[in-house]
């Protein structure tokens, strides 16, 4: 069988898809300063996953305004310079407006992937971590 | 605040794959 280190240099969906490979990439990401994007990228996929049931409406509204101020609230973090300002202004609208949506932090993730696939995934498979675990 | 971190790591643990 493929071992799993080289199933991680298929995409960037393989590499997230094993927990080895996530803590992996998340190491590299420390070291340049981004983890960060790695951890709103899974914030908005567990995001979608809470379940829309009654009495888990606050706890939405509580996660998303948490989402909010770690990652996009700050003009000079990570995940913030990465999103685009029309992005960040329809996040901040659903939150002001208390419009809880499952999609609402959907365009901002895919903002972050396409920024990690063309950047820091390409950087890791070239890494010293990455290059030394193999 | 500490709550509203501990949402936000049960939320990032949950999008997480389980371990195979």
């Amino acid at each position: 069988p493929t071992p799993p280190y080289l199933k991680w240099a298929e995409s960037l969906h393989s590499l997230l898809d094993d927990q080895d490979g996530i803590h992996l990439f998340r190491t590299f990401l420390k070291q340049e300063d981004c983890a960060d994007m790695l951890d709103f990228w899974f914030a908005c996929s567990g995001f979608r996953k809470v379940e829309a049931s009654d009495g888990k409406e606050e706890k939405k509204l509580k996660l998303a305004k948490a989402i909010y101020r770690k990652y996009i609230l700050d003009n000079n973090g990570i995940v913030s310079r990465q999103i685009k300002p029309a992005t960040k202004s329809f996040i901040k609208d659903c939150v002001m407006k208390l419009h809880i949506d499952p999609a609402m932090f959907d365009q901002a993730q895919t903002e972050i992937q396409t920024m990690m696939e063309e950047n820091t995934y390409p950087l890791f498979l070239k890494s010293d971590i990455y290059l030394e675990y193999t | 605040i500490d709550s509203e971190d501990d949402l936000l790591q049960e939320c990032i643990s949950s999008a997480m794959p389980k371990k195979k």
